[in-house]
């Protein structure tokens, strides 16, 4: 899966990958304070491609609420929203809506969930759908944070560690391997990386196409941009 | 000190029958007057706008609305207090803000009132502030828009400066060749009288058109003239006003310690551009100046390892360093000021630098510390403690990335002040301008005495500098309402010798040197008090002492609202007329704190980039496929 980083103030944005093993499970956002994590699982190509190259995408997402005492699993089959001992299901292959006095559900079908809590976040699933017989390619999912100023100073995880901004500097634009990706040298959290000028897609107006982001990509799977690096933030189950 | 006008804005169903600037000055302090006539032609009611810009100095002190013969008047109220009318203005789905940052020196005031058909509104707004002399003349600018033609147009200005006028300008964008006898011009020794007044076909882009070429600004630029090295007092109804900038004054040599980010992000035009202005500024050094330049990254590299003299070989050898600096890696503000300080301690222990002459450091940055020590206040601390009050921190904010606050707060905790640096095409100009502000410093550690019995309750009266082209000023209350004279001390350390004046301050009798004048405005002198004492606690409460900071914000609170002042720390609150459904919406006027005007200008960058993808505000967070 790709990871962008949007940072308006600076009118730019971070981009980089993370691959594992399909079944893999990352910590997304985790932030001790307010109770709140999301965690995703990987799901790989239905077999190797012509290039030989295993694509990793998103395929169940679990996002616990402990202080409202709400959990979501989310994945690209169904939704399930269990709350105060009850488990509601909701399918993509219908729009629906529920409202709850401390959360906020939308599903347009086939398409997209927002999910509001309380006081505390707002993001949106998207399904990406892929043909049935497609001979590799799987139905996937991608997450994205739309609201983040209610997180505490100590919310980390691979998204979340960004929520607060990131500080880095960006020198020495150079040719790249391509003339229309150009490599330049970042400095930021103390490391200076060789990163390559790109383009990413935002899938949230266009969920087939996608919008171009222009964005900074950084090498081997985040590496000097996240803290520590990608294994850090496996873990072993969805809640 | 500017000033920004539009008028009231309209459809073809609104008539602006006038649009008035009336500008008082009175001894550098200026009270302006906005007035703005519209008639709703309109068969049916319809809103009609006011929108005005104001110099972000000035504070405003007044604002009404006549609407069919009731009068609508703002009341300055504290922020909190106001804060929650505003929220109710905004629960309700009213645009409740009325103050919007505008350019670099404005801000906008717009409100907007649903006028019943056929009938007629009348805004007013008033504000008030003392105008700074900046490279020799104090400026007034009138920006003016009236978007439509205007049956009766006018800007006045008088000027009633009692020191007399050494010169009085009057120049605008728009002025064409047609339109320059327009303006009316009357200079005689202590007054000036500028006015414009187009009619309504003189407004015309062309006969029979509807558009108007008045669009643009209109400038007046005075000085006074300069007796005496005392400089002026001026002691009106119990209040007493000093100006202070002698006359003829030689310069003192400066030790200048060029502080240069060339970090990654000053990639393109901005590194250029500092490379242009330090071109520029090197040119400029006098030779009795000594200079060094540090440039930095996370790394910290000086041209020389001590200050060197402004020879000609030396600056020479100077720029061609100059020329090829070139942006790279991350920003380590700490240790490149650190560096500065220490190259100036030591060049002074060593006795490498002329006796009397003032140090300085020019700090130029344009973004936040990411290296070395990433946290602002204890960069704060380390800088305050190397400097030891013994040099002076100018910092140059270049962008909108950079944190402002911190260089100001940083600048003014070593006896300097801190610019913001616009990214434009004129960013070398605007670097080179603050850098003739402060070249020529012509004393040093200013103090001005006025005697405890006489005097009661003044503004800074010691001040680090004084420049060439500025000027001091002293404000204070007189212990006696009906007290007429005092002595006057001023010291400070001048070039070869100290500078000391002694000298016996009086009353002025307006009567005589303005006898037609029936009134000016009588308590001009106490408001300039107000005002000046008001900015300096605001200062205070952002940069002083922790333990000065509660006490200053609680005092400026206390006479802002005793004197009527939009400030930082209050609003004002207009009641607008009930709306058909019978509600009345309050609006709230606010003053932009330096990092409000910031952040809407980052904004308002990010919408007028052609380059920006972003979809929306907040920044988001993804993970997707491919």
């Amino acid at each position: 899966p790709h990871f962008i980083i949007e940072l308006p103030d600076k009118n730019d944005a971070l981009c980089f990958n993370i691959n594992d093993r399909p079944g893999t499970i990352f910590n997304l956002v985790r932030d001790p304070e307010s109770g709140i994590s999301v965690n995703g699982q990987i799901i790989g190509d239905k077999k190797t491609p012509p290039n030989g190259k295993i694509n990793t995408y998103f395929w169940r997402f679990g996002i616990v609420h402990q202080t409202l005492g709400v959990r979501l699993m989310v994945s690209t089959q169904d939704i399930s929203v269990f709350q105060g001992g009850k488990r509601v299901k909701l399918l993509w292959s219908d729009t629906a809506s529920l409202k709850r006095p401390n959360m906020d559900l939308l599903v347009q079908k086939d398409r997209s969930l927002t999910v509001t809590l309380k006081d505390s976040v707002k993001f949106v699933i998207l399904l990406h759908k892929v043909w049935q017989k497609h001979p590799y390619h799987r139905d996937y999912l991608g997450f994205y944070t739309l609201d983040t100023h209610l997180f505490s100073s100590s919310v980390h995880g691979l998204l979340g560690q960004f929520y607060n901004g990131i500080e880095y500097e960006v020198t020495d634009l150079r040719p790249g391997a391509t003339p229309e990706k150009p490599d330049a040298t970042m400095y930021v959290r103390g490391h200076e990386l060789n990163v390559t000028r790109g383009l990413q897609r935002d899938f949230r107006r266009d969920v087939k196409n996608g919008e171009d982001v222009p964005c900074w990509f950084i090498h081997s799977n985040g590496n000097g941009l996240i803290d520590g690096d990608a294994t850090d933030y496996i873990v072993s189950g969805l809640f | 000190p500017r000033r920004q006008t539009r008028g009231a804005t309209t459809s073809l169903q609104v008539e602006v029958q006038s649009v008035t600037m009336d500008c008082t000055v009175t001894s550098r302090f200026a009270h302006t007057v906005m007035t703005s006539k519209a008639l709703n032609k309109a068969n049916s009611s319809q809103e009609i706008f006011f929108e005005v810009e104001l110099p972000k100095t000035a504070f405003i002190s007044n604002f009404s609305m006549e609407i069919e013969g009731q009068v609508y008047v703002g009341e300055v109220k504290e922020k909190e207090k106001a804060k929650k009318q505003y929220e109710k203005a905004v629960s309700s789905g009213q645009t409740a803000g009325l103050v919007k940052a505008s350019g670099r020196t404005m801000e906008k005031f717009s409100v907007s009132v649903n006028i019943a058909s056929k009938s007629e509104v009348t805004f007013v707004l008033t504000y008030e502030e003392l105008l700074q002399r900046k490279k020799g003349q104090y400026e007034i600018l009138t920006r003016v828009k009236p978007k439509s033609l205007v049956q009766e147009f006018k800007i006045v200005t008088n000027i009633y400066e009692p020191q007399g006028l050494a010169f009085v300008d009057a120049t605008a964008t728009f002025l064409s060749n047609d339109l320059l006898p327009l303006v009316e011009k009357t200079v005689t020794d202590k007054k000036a009288h500028i006015s414009f007044s187009p009619t309504i076909e003189q407004q015309r882009t062309c006969p029979g058109c509807d558009g108007t070429v008045i669009d643009g600004d209109f400038f007046v630029r005075y000085d006074v003239n300069r007796a005496g090295t005392l400089g002026d007092i001026q002691i009106v109804n119990g209040y007493f006003v000093h100006f202070f900038a002698p006359p003829d004054l030689p310069r003192v040599p400066k030790n200048a310690v060029f502080v240069i980010d060339k970090s990654g992000s000053m990639f393109g035009r901005k590194i250029e551009q500092t490379r242009e202005a330090l071109l520029a500024i090197l040119k400029d050094l006098h030779k009795e100046d000594y200079f060094a330049l540090i440039e930095f990254d996370h790394q910290i590299s000086a041209w020389k390892e001590s200050l060197t003299r402004a020879t000609m070989d030396n600056l020479a050898e100077a720029m061609n360093y100059v020329k090829n600096i070139r942006d790279q890696g991350a920003t380590d503000i700490n240790a490149a000021l650190l560096r500065a300080v220490n190259m100036l301690a030591k060049d002074r222990q060593e006795n490498r630098l002329p006796e009397r002459s003032i140090d300085m450091i020019i700090l130029l940055t344009d973004g936040m510390p990411n290296s070395g020590e990433h946290n602002t206040m204890r960069i704060q601390e380390n800088v305050r403690a190397a400097t030891g009050g013994n040099m002076s921190l100018f910092c140059l904010g270049f962008g909108n990335d950079v944190d402002y606050s911190f260089l100001d707060v940083m600048s003014k905790q070593n006896k300097g002040l801190a610019r913001r640096i616009f990214e434009a095409a004129d960013a070398t100009l605007q670097l080179q301008g603050f850098y003739e502000e402060v070249a020529n410093p012509l004393l040093s550690e200013v103090d001005l005495h006025y005697p405890d019995n006489a005097v009661d309750v003044l503004t800074t009266n010691h001040f680090n500098q004084l420049f060439n082209g500025s000027e001091i000023v002293v404000a204070g209350r007189l212990r006696d309402d009906h007290m007429d004279n005092f002595m006057v001390e001023v010291m400070g350390q001048g070039f070869e010798e100290d500078f000391k004046v002694q000298g016996q301050a009086s009353a002025v009798d307006w009567g005589v040197l303005y006898p037609d004048e029936d009134y000016i405005f009588g308590d001009f002198t106490e408001r300039l008090w107000a005002y000046l004492t008001i900015q300096q606690l605001l200062d205070t409460s952002r940069s002083g002492e922790p333990n000065e900071k509660a006490n200053a914000t609680a005092k400026a609170l206390e006479m802002s609202l005793q004197y009527n002042f939009v400030t930082p720390l209050t609003s004002m609150v207009v009641t607008k007329p009930e709306t058909e459904d019978g509600t009345d919406s309050p609006l709230i006027a606010d003053k932009l704190t330096e990092e409000q005007r910031q952040q809407s200008e980052r904004v308002a960058h990010r919408y007028s980039s052609p380059s920006s993808y972003m979809p929306q505000l907040q920044p988001t967070y993804l993970v997707d496929g491919d």
